[in-house]
């Protein structure tokens, strides 16, 4: 499930 | 990592690539707005903090350390080494205009009040508008060479596949990152006008690209 606080984009 | 967003940071590491190399081949920084390389040189800076205490991948890693180091060497280029060259009179774009209410705003709209988060957020607005002084710099002096205008065009590029990019993945992984999307979403906006004029006048034609 994806976290929003992640940030795993450039 | 899918297609578009692989494509969006191959776009986006051209463009700055062809900056440097443009600076660095012709030593001269002359058409290019210093105001808009220091704002990227903040962008990353302040959403890359997180190199410090998350780790993703080793290409999410690698990209960020390139980013940085080129963004830091193109404002190094054109404020010291080819300072001479810069057409300070030109680039003549309030940035603290940019500054004060992106800093606002971060504050306001953002998904957690913490420090990180704060930053993270400041640089997702800031990057939507930090091209402004590059694009109010050609808009003044009415032209702009076309290594320049292939720099703004490999930059738009990136941003339209990142919107493509956020398409997939929310039908593919329900992905939605409201404060990204609506940025990009401006960002992209900002480079229809330049690509309207980059397809009709610096593909067609050569050399400079002149405004009407």
């Amino acid at each position: 499930e994806y976290n929003i606080y992640d940030h795993d984009e450039l | 990592m899918n297609i578009f967003r692989l494509l969006g940071d191959m776009c986006h590491l051209v463009a700055i690539i062809i900056l440097f190399l443009k600076i660095w081949r012709s030593k001269s920084c002359a058409g290019i707005s210093g105001k808009s390389q220091v704002l990227f040189a903040l962008v990353f800076t302040t959403r890359y903090l997180d190199l410090f205490t998350s780790f993703i991948s080793v290409y999410n890693t690698v990209m960020k350390v390139v980013f940085l180091v080129l963004a830091y060497a193109t404002v190094y280029l054109i404020y010291l080494r080819f300072r001479s060259t810069y057409n300070s009179e030109s680039d003549s774009f309030r940035v603290e205009f940019l500054l004060v209410p992106v800093a606002g705003l971060s504050f306001l709209e953002n998904y957690a009040f913490a420090p990180l988060e704060i930053l993270w957020t400041f640089s997702i607005y800031l990057e939507s508008v930090a091209i402004l002084p590059q694009l109010f710099m050609i808009t003044k002096t009415g032209e702009a060479e076309s290594i320049t205008t292939h720099y703004l065009f490999f930059l738009g590029l990136y941003r339209a596949l990142y919107l493509a990019n956020w398409v997939w993945r929310y039908h593919t992984e329900g992905f939605f990152d409201q404060i990204a999307v609506v940025s990009g979403v401006v960002q992209t906006i900002f480079y229809c006008d330049f690509f309207y004029l980059y397809f009709t006048k610096v593909l067609r034609g050569s050399g400079k690209m002149t405004l009407p």
